[in-house]
């Protein structure tokens, strides 16, 4: 139907950029702002530029700049922490036994911190994740403090030299104030044991999120500065668009993407990739 | 109170006889906003606003409103009544062991939902038994044993069970034994790209009858509901909804596209990770919530 070149047929190309766009829950603000773009682009250009060409130029120059990269630019063997964090159920645990896995083959020495001292059985399943990434766990008693385990753990990693801590905590509401001021605490107490170049922050977000997820990233970021965003559940083939409004108005990149339930699992953040599944 | 929030353009609409199409129009647009925003599928905000345009046009203006506040109501309506008027009740009726099952996506908050759903029928003078089929996930049935103690209902598990029908077949032997009326099956989240897993539900569906059958759903979910209840539909069937971490201060339009396309009830809401954070779905509330 291209080779008509008509007005009618713009219509509909504003229409299905629209639908794809909200689709992918990139927010219908953010959309209304690419089409607009879009019909501007159009009225400028002469050439017969396809939407999606067009689109796929856009995003990608709006994630180019997005470091996937954990720690750059620091150097050593001295330990180094990733702290998760995030809503119920988004995957933090599953998460942490993946990087633990993936930073172990990479040559770091790797423990992982069991901070999640509410939740059912949260120890145990991180124990296997650490039984199969062969790593190990350090691990406070159920209902301890948090913050006590993560101080104990972060000593314990000291003592044995690790290279890497990875720390898993509790999901919670990110409208919670308690919950939010008990993250805020754990943070000073890493903040206590390593310098800020030497921990990451990363905020575990469902790629199936809508909106919500912004306010996620925007309400926990207020209680501890995060560093990066990991995105979960990919495979579900839910486009994760909602990275576009965090990366543009919050500033977060991307760092990591889980594809599936195994522990091999999980791919550093591909622009390209990303913005093509999107569009196409 | 929503009046409020959108005075700005009700100030550009002057108070006239009747509701110009271009009055109306005005408002669905910032309308149409507020929906996306709050994750109702695209499609369901596009059939909603035609709706509401067709009710509006042409309408009487009372003297005591405005026309901004003429078309607000007249989207409220449609909400709650898509959303159903009164609450629904479970259904805990039929041949003893009554079946319940939970499923949905991972980490919706099937486990968790499972307890708090036996603690409810437990207060409410049935006796059930808890079983997990989740044979994945680590630690899953340590979870809702864990959680089963801390309700204080049974839970059942028979390391012996390979298969989740077999589970199911032991749990109803011992429910007959420990005279339990009712059993509330956990099983392990799938994706609704996950043909396989799928396929494992809709053969265990054949071989058993569940009295209801739940798609346990988070209700900070995108846009990706509709073609996550769709499938679920048609492989599981699913008897009503059971929308989770509405605490999270989630708009919760997934709600409303899921069940504008399947008419599904919607019978209870998840409001916190405690035992007794389970609560009876009410539309109004609903409805306030996702228009913002
Ligand atoms: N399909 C798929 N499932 C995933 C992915 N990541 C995690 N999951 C599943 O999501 C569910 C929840 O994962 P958890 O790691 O327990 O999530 P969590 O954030 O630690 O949950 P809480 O600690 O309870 O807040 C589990 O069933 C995981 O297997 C992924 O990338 N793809
Ligand atoms: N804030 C909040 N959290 C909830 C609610 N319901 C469940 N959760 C939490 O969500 C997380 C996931 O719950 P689970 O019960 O493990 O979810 P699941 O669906 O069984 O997960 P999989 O078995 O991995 O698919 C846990 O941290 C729960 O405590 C709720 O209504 N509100
Ligand atoms: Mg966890
Ligand atoms: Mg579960």
């Amino acid at each position: 139907s291209r080779i008509w070149g008509g007005e009618k047929i713009e219509d509909e190309d504003w229409e299905i950029l629209e639908e794809t766009l909200i689709q992918a829950d990139i927010g219908p603000l953010l959309a209304m702002e690419l089409v607009e773009g879009f019909r501007e682009f159009k009225k400028e250009s002469t050439g017969n530029k396809d939407w999606r060409g067009w689109l796929s130029q856009v995003l990608l120059k709006e994630i180019s700049e997005n470091d996937s990269r954990l720690f750059a630019g620091t150097a050593g063997k001295d330990l180094k922490a990733l702290f998760l964090i995030g809503i119920n159920g988004v995957g933090k645990t599953t998460v942490a036994g993946k990087l633990a896995n993936y930073y172990q083959q990479k040559g770091e020495q790797v423990s992982l911190v069991a901070a999640d001292t509410f939740r059912a059985a949260a120890i145990e399943q991180l124990q296997v994740w650490a039984d199969r990434a062969k790593v190990h766990c350090i691990k406070g008693s159920a209902g301890a403090d948090p913050g006590t385990v993560v101080y104990d753990g972060l000593e314990a990693s000291l003592r044995r030299k690790d290279s890497l801590a990875i720390i898993d905590t509790a999901g919670r509401s990110h409208v919670n104030k308690n919950l939010l001021a008990e993250l805020e605490k754990v943070s000073r107490i890493i903040g206590k044991h390593l310098p800020t170049d030497r921990v990451e922050n990363l905020l575990v977000i469902d790629a199936m999120a809508g909106q919500n997820a912004f306010l996620q990233a925007e309400s926990i970021g207020k209680a501890v500065p995060i560093n990066g965003v990991i995105l979960t559940k990919w495979d579900s083939q839910a486009r994760g668009g909602i990275i576009f409004r965090i990366q543009k108005e919050l500033g977060l990149p991307i760092k990591f993407i889980g594809v599936g339930e195994k522990i091999e699992d999980i791919i550093p953040f591909d622009p390209e990739s990303f913005v093509q599944a999107l569009v196409f | 109170q929503l009046v409020e929030k959108f005075s700005g353009i009700f100030k550009k609409l002057r108070s006239k006889g009747k509701l110009s199409e271009q009055d109306v129009d005005l408002v669905l647009k910032e309308l149409r906003m507020v929906l996306l925003e709050s994750d109702v599928h695209f499609r369901v905000v596009k059939d909603l606003v035609n709706r509401v345009r067709e009710r509006a046009v042409g309408r009487d203006v009372l003297d005591s409103v405005t026309p901004g506040e003429m078309v607000i109501k007249t989207f409220w309506e449609e909400i709650k009544n898509i959303l159903g008027g009164e609450a629904h009740s479970l259904n805990t009726t039929g041949n003893i062991p009554v079946l319940h099952l939970l499923v949905g996506l991972q980490g919706s908050g099937k486990t968790t939902t499972a307890a708090k759903l036996a603690s409810w029928l437990k207060k409410r003078g049935i006796s059930p038994l808890l079983v997990s089929t989740d044979t994945r996930r680590p630690a899953a049935k340590e979870q809702l044993a864990i959680l089963a103690h801390n309700s204080g209902v049974a839970f059942f598990d028979d390391s012996s069970c390979v298969t989740p029908l077999s589970m199911i077949q032991a749990a109803m032997s011992a429910a007959r034994e420990k005279s339990a009326d009712a059993i509330v099956v956990d099983t392990a989240g799938r994706l609704h790209v996950e043909k396989d897993l799928l396929a494992e539900l809709r053969e265990l569906i054949g071989e058993m009858a569940f009295q209801e059958r739940f798609l346990v759903l988070d209700a900070t979910t995108g846009q990706e509901a509709v073609k996550v209840a769709e499938t679920f539909r048609d492989w599981v069937d699913p008897t009503g909804l059971i929308l989770t971490k509405i605490d999270t201060d989630a708009r919760g339009g997934a709600v409303l596209s899921i069940v504008a396309q399947t008419g599904w009830p919607v019978k209870l809401v998840g409001v916190g990770e405690k035992l007794e954070q389970l609560e009876v779905f009410h539309p109004e509330r609903m409805a306030s919530r996702i228009l913002g």
